[in-house]
């Protein structure tokens, strides 16, 4: 569908896609924690879309699996929601996958 | 009003008090918290209140200068977010509040 190819193109086009939500703080650590590696990801924020918003969250579980915010993908593969991405940091493995994917 | 006699009333009938989400992870977190301290804070979901959750949310906010959840009150005092509470607990200093309110 439409929406699917418009998720598979921005997640391949994008070193860093995070799928995020304004008011959620969760959605905000994530977009601080790349920030403070120096990477500046490609946010997308589900609730400033209209209808779209929740069609596209739709999509992103279809896809994923998963339906929460914040959903982030590096170098086009799906990572998950922030607790996932801060522990790969903890484990010292993300500065590998965001040099990678060429985001650093 | 009401409304605000309900606030007063909860938070000063209960120890610990919660304005949470179900869905909001920083809510998620504040009641892990206490829990994991044994204690059980009286909590009260927003989102589970039809449209009384965002009149109590407005009234909490005309109460405490506070719009954003989890909004956490312990003896009666008003605490703050998640972040609040959680550096209240590495300074060493929640715990004090939480038997001095007699919720230990
Ligand atoms: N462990 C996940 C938690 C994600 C989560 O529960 N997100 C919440 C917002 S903080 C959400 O999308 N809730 C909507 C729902 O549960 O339907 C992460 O770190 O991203
Ligand atoms: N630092 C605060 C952050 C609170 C916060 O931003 N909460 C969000 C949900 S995680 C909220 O209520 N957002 C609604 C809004 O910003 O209007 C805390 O730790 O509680
Ligand atoms: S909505 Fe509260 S942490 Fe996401």
């Amino acid at each position: 569908s439409g929406l699917e190819d418009t998720v598979k193109k921005t997640v391949s086009e994008n070193p860093v896609v995070v799928y995020s939500k304004t008011w959620c703080s969760y959605s905000s650590e994530v977009k601080y924690l790349f920030k403070s590696l120096g990477v500046e990801p490609r946010v997308i924020e589900l609730d400033e879309l209209g209808s779209e918003g929740p069609q596209l969250q739709k999509k992103l579980e279809k896809l994923t699996g998963q339906h929460t915010v914040p959903n982030v993908f590096i170098g086009g593969r799906h990572i998950g929601g922030c607790t996932d991405t801060v522990k790969l940091h903890q484990e010292g493995e993300l500065e590998a996958l965001l040099s990678e994917a060429g985001a650093k």
